[in-house]
């Protein structure tokens, strides 16, 4: 069971991957209106943008964060931002969207101009998570893992990110089990998705190179 | 300037400082 505290931090981290996200407006536009290739490009970009302010924004009320070295708060921001959008774009294929929402947001990615070698794996990664059929809870927890990663390059104190990390790491475990009592495997597969976006991290440089090129 | 034209390190560390659309 969950202790108050940790159903405290739940409906705090919750609450807080709520309320920051891409602005409805931008969101919409990206639904509604028909572009050209650039100004697709230049709307990917803003929303790439917006998306790095909202989660800053999130970061921020992850408990213990802004205790954290300052520049330690920038190297794990600047090492999951890329994972962190990943995660977020998967709950929105993940979403039942109004009907052909979902297309013609798939549709204007594949149109984007990116590679088809670094869209397969987005979209694979997109079908994955939405096999989980993953809680909020578990997004939003997963988001929070995924910053608190104490290995990510130029972090000075890996153990002040570390302690920070744990105990959501046992939070969610224990969500896994209450949300999923018939999956035993649900959290280490949930942990399974983090080495993939791992990968889409790694590979992520290149993919905006083909986008730029194209 | 443009947001295509801001690195990610420049986006986290203004918006860590709640400066936001300069």
């Amino acid at each position: 069971e969950l202790s108050q505290d940790q159903q405290a931090l739940i409906s705090y981290i919750v609450d807080a991957h709520n309320k920051h996200r891409i602005p409805q407006d931008m969101a919409k536009k990206l639904l509604q209106e028909q572009f050209n290739a650039e100004e697709n490009f230049l709307l990917l970009t803003e929303m790439a943008t917006s998306h790095v302010q909202v989660l800053v924004e999130f970061t921020k009320n992850i408990p213990g964060f802004q205790s954290l070295d300052h520049e330690d708060q920038i190297a794990l921001l600047k090492g999951s931002a890329v994972e962190a959008m990943f995660l977020r774009s998967a709950q929105v294929f993940t979403k039942k969207l109004p009907n052909g929402h979902t297309e013609v947001l798939e549709d204007r990615i594949r149109r984007s101009g990116i590679s088809e070698e670094f869209m397969t794996p987005m979209f694979n990664f997109y079908k994955s998570i939405g096999e989980l059929q993953m809680m909020q809870e578990e997004h939003a927890l997963l988001t929070a893992i995924t910053i608190l990663s104490p290995d990510r390059p130029y972090v000075k104190d890996q153990q002040a990110v570390e302690r920070l990390q744990e105990p959501m790491l046992e939070v969610l475990r224990k969500v896994c089990k209450l949300q999923h009592p018939q999956e035993p495997q649900h959290f280490a597969r949930l942990l399974g998705r983090l080495t993939e976006l791992r990968t889409l991290n790694h590979h992520h440089a290149e993919m905006l190179e083909s986008w730029r090129m194209s | 300037a443009s947001g295509n034209t801001i690195g990610l390190e420049a986006i986290i560390r203004k918006a860590l400082m709640g400066k936001y659309d300069e």
